[in-house]
């Protein structure tokens, strides 16, 4: 059994697709 | 070994698909509620429905670019079912409740109907 340390990242993870170009 | 969860990013990834069926990108299916139209994306719908589940995986249906579905269905309660699929909010309005639970049925939704069960009992309470 390998401990994997997990961080937890609060923040956006991908870009944000806009409403319109 | 550690690793990096980024918490928002299922979020992240539904707002993006939600982004797309509204500027109508690489929709490819239109559903049909009497005589409404939607555009949407066949995965997201298997994804949370287990009748569009079926319909698409089935060989001859799941080519097909538009569906009707059986005119009982509201498409008040299926634009608020399809609107939860795409952001995980479910619209609950009085005048709508038991259509939009019916139309959770239809579409074989059953934790939405747990749900709208659950809602429709505590506020008859």
């Amino acid at each position: 059994y390998e401990a994997v340390n997990t961080i937890q990242e609060l923040g956006r993870s991908i870009h944000e697709i806009p409403r319109q170009d | 070994d550690s690793c990096i969860q980024f918490t928002r990013h299922a979020s992240d990834v539904l707002l993006n698909l939600n982004r797309l069926r509204s500027r109508d990108i690489l929709t490819d299916v239109t559903i049909l509620v009497s005589r409404q139209q939607f555009r949407a994306h066949k995965t997201v719908l298997m994804a949370c429905s287990g009748l569009f589940y079926t319909i698409f995986t089935d060989a001859h249906k799941g080519n097909l670019n538009a569906i009707s579905l059986d005119p009982k269905v509201d498409p008040e309660g299926f634009s608020i079912l399809l609107d939860f699929m795409y952001t995980s909010r479910l619209t609950l309005r009085d005048n709508l409740l038991l259509a939009t639970m019916n139309t959770a049925i239809y579409l074989q939704m059953e934790h939405v109907v747990d749900t709208c069960h659950r809602f429709i009992k505590s506020s008859d309470a």
